[in-house]
């Protein structure tokens, strides 16, 4: 418990960052309809934009703002972590009349995280 | 999760969570339900019967065009390249086998006709056809070799062109037409205009292609009305009508024209419409197109 707690705490201190998420379409039952991939790597944003915003954290000049008036008025939360970069994914799938459809979806993918 | 794409356990762990009333929460999964189908382009949730085929042919065009497919994977021999032009303009492609109980086939002097219907009321009308091609599958006829082509009048077999004089042994001609009304008689012909056409040998086995954007990309748009494809393969040195259909039965436009009907799921003619619906990028990978 205790080294959960630790690891609960690290977590919570990391800085914003792109995470590990695979999605299994069998998981959610899509198994049945998309034909391929069986699922893919979707990824996804966690983490703090400290106060002070280092470069490497891709934020705007908004969230630079943002984060210095948090520093000194707490009631203004920071700047969010989020997808700053996605990508598409093709799916194979069958429609609700059977047919066949290979599409092109855009923003599937989280390429890069950011604070805004 | 059968009934729809919100997997049952989330359903249960949203409503138990005790946020919203129960009412309140059902109408949120309602909602949240209706924006996953609409990201899919779909009415409700599909729930394909066990008897439905995927065409290898959609399969190879996931390989090789997908941003996340196997990129070694290399253009199917069969694909035109107006084919492959049209799907690197497109971020939808579609397939549709025809209506069998609508089809129409009729043997007459050394030619086979067969009537194609395919139902394209499933194409949503935001999404505008770049290219269509319609598939035929042709078996090899054994004991027949390549004739050779210094001595003979044909073209290429990749090649279309309109020249109709076939005078060689193991060579037929396919004929795609565009039905645009009714025969005049009960026992007429439909009205028709050529779409396509090619000069093809007996000896080898393969899909052909042939261009049918013209029709499709009308009757999407509603400029004209679909009545579907006649498909003609035309033999020159047939005697009769038992000649020709003992000929075309390697022309696989019919499931009555051949014996095994274990590989008419896979062999049968297909339909491949090339969209776009103004979303994203094609479906061509990024990284090829830059090459």
């Amino acid at each position: 418990a205790g080294h959960r707690k630790q690891r609960r705490k690290h977590q919570h201190k990391a800085n914003c960052h792109r995470h590990e998420l695979d999605v299994d379409f069998s998981e959610v039952g899509w198994n049945e309809w998309i034909v391929a991939p069986p699922g893919y790597h979707a990824f996804y944003c966690h983490g703090v934009c400290p106060f002070p915003l280092a470069d490497h954290l891709n934020s705007t000049n908004h969230a630079i703002v943002q984060t210095l008036v948090n520093s000194v008025n707490s009631n203004i939360p920071r700047a969010c972590c989020v997808p700053t970069e996605l990508s598409p994914i093709s799916l194979l799938y069958l429609d609700e009349y059977e047919k066949v459809i290979l599409k092109n979806y855009q923003d599937m993918i989280v390429e890069g995280c950011g604070c805004r | 999760g059968a009934a729809g794409l919100i997997p049952e356990v989330g359903r249960r762990k949203y409503s138990e969570s005790g946020k919203q009333s129960p009412e309140q929460s059902e109408n949120f999964l309602n909602e949240f339900e209706l924006r996953l189908l609409n990201m899919f382009g779909l009415k409700r949730r599909p729930n394909p019967s066990r008897q439905a085929v995927v065409p290898q042919y959609m399969v190879d065009l996931y390989r090789m065009h997908s941003v996340n497919g196997d990129h070694s994977t290399k253009r199917p021999r069969s694909m035109g390249r107006h084919a492959e032009r049209a799907a690197s303009k497109a971020n939808t492609i579609r397939s549709f086998h025809h209506e069998e109980s609508m089809e129409a086939l009729a043997s007459l002097k050394g030619r086979t006709t067969q009537q194609f219907f395919f139902n394209l009321t499933s194409i949503p009308g935001e999404e505008l056809i770049t290219s269509a091609e319609l598939r035929v599958y042709r078996d090899q006829v054994l004991g027949v070799t390549a004739a050779p082509t210094s001595n003979t009048s044909y073209n290429s077999s990749n090649s279309s062109n309109t020249n109709t004089s076939t005078s060689v042994g193991g060579i037929h001609r396919i004929n795609v037409y565009e039905v645009f009304g009714a025969p005049a008689s009960p026992r007429g012909e439909p009205l028709t205009r050529l779409l396509d056409t090619r000069l093809v040998q007996d000896s080898l086995s393969r899909w052909e292609s042939f261009d049918v954007s013209p029709a499709v990309s009308q009757w999407s748009s509603g400029g004209s009305h679909n009545h579907g494809f006649m498909v003609e393969v035309f033999h020159p040195d047939t005697q009769g009508v038992e000649d020709a259909q003992r000929q075309s039965r390697h022309v696989r436009v019919s499931r009555s024209l051949h014996e095994d009907q274990d590989s008419w799921p896979q062999a049968r003619p297909l339909l491949v419409t090339y969209s776009h619906d103004g979303r994203g990028n094609a479906v061509l990978h990024r990284d090829k197109r830059q090459a």
